[in-house]
């Protein structure tokens, strides 16, 4: 699975998230990166949002939506929901993988509960960073 | 001027240090960087962020490296099923699709399903036959065949098992 967030120079987000599925999948088996709220999301109130990882989790967590209704309704920062359906709520439920955020401010936030991500970002700031492992 | 960024992503597993080698690891490095650096000089002249998220993953498509378009993993019968979706946070408007074969660029698909129907998602077939109405062009199989990705089915193809693209045998569930 690959994904892209952006915040652009007027403040508007958008996320995209593109994958093959899973190897051996089969009855037609889908994951969440097409659905939305679970594996991809984007509203200019909250954050955009783009997920990876053991996707029937990621499905039933309604993920990505999960980290916007954080921001919007308990006021939590973009870290903070993030961090917090990842490292929390996803895992409760045995789910495994990350997600990469966006807010409208520019910030970014990419958690994960596994041992690694393919991950990159690079902001207005002079802000730039590629990583794998944890 | 107000802070812009780009965040990309190629998937999440059992990435362990030291089980990839340095050129293994530099080569996916360096394909991470292209698909930011093209995402991120879109937003860098003012272009919008569905453009950049949609250039940048583009050009995961078109890496053998990761699990998407041209990456994309084996199904249980040989074939690459994908999936796609994208989300403008200003409009709120979205488009989806899934079980689809053969497209270089799921995601650009899953855009024209929403700036061209009144629909959000669609699947299988009728989106083969949506594409086809747009003049996609369908990929040979060999297109999306790569050595690494077929002998991960190999491994578990006669098993009831299914696996995350960057992860060991994870156990088939049956609900």
């Amino acid at each position: 699975t690959v994904g892209a967030v952006a915040c652009d120079q007027n403040g508007n987000v958008a996320a995209a998230t593109s994958t093959g599925g899973m190897t051996n999948k089969r009855w037609g088996r889908v994951g969440d990166s097409p659905m939305i709220g679970s594996g991809t999301y984007a509203n200019n109130k909250t954050c955009a949002v783009s997920c990876t990882g053991s996707g029937e989790y990621f499905i039933r967590g309604v993920v990505a939506y999960d980290v916007s209704c954080l921001m919007e309704y308990k006021g939590m920062s973009l870290e903070e929901a993030a961090s917090e359906v990842i490292n929390k709520r996803v895992l409760e439920i045995g789910g495994d993988g990350g997600l990469i955020a966006v807010d409208a401010e520019g910030n970014i936030a990419m958690p994960f509960n596994t041992e690694g991500m393919y991950r990159a970002f690079k902001t207005s700031k002079g802000e730039k960073e590629i990583g794998i492992y944890r | 001027m107000k802070k812009y960024s780009l965040v990309i992503h190629g998937g999440a597993g059992t990435l362990v240090k030291g089980l990839m080698t340095p050129e293994k690891e530099e080569q996916y490095k360096s394909a991470l960087n292209e698909a930011l650096e093209k995402g991120y000089a879109i937003l860098e002249n003012s272009g919008s962020a569905m453009d950049a998220v949609e250039v940048a993953v583009n050009h995961l498509e078109d890496s053998p490296l990761f699990n998407a378009g041209k990456g994309s993993v084996f199904t249980n019968d040989g074939t690459h099923e994908m999936d796609a979706a994208i989300m403008d946070g200003k409009t709120l408007d979205a488009g989806a699709v899934s079980l689809i074969t053969g497209i270089k660029n799921p995601i650009s698909l899953a855009r024209d399903i929403m700036e061209k129907t009144d629909h959000v998602f669609l699947a299988g077939e009728g989106a083969m036959r949506f594409a086809k109405s747009l003049d996609y062009t369908l990929e040979a199989p060999e297109y999306f065949y790569d050595e690494h990705r077929y002998q991960q089915w190999q491994n578990i193809k006669d098993s009831d098992k299914f696996q995350l693209d960057h992860s060991m045998k994870k156990e088939g569930k049956f609900g």
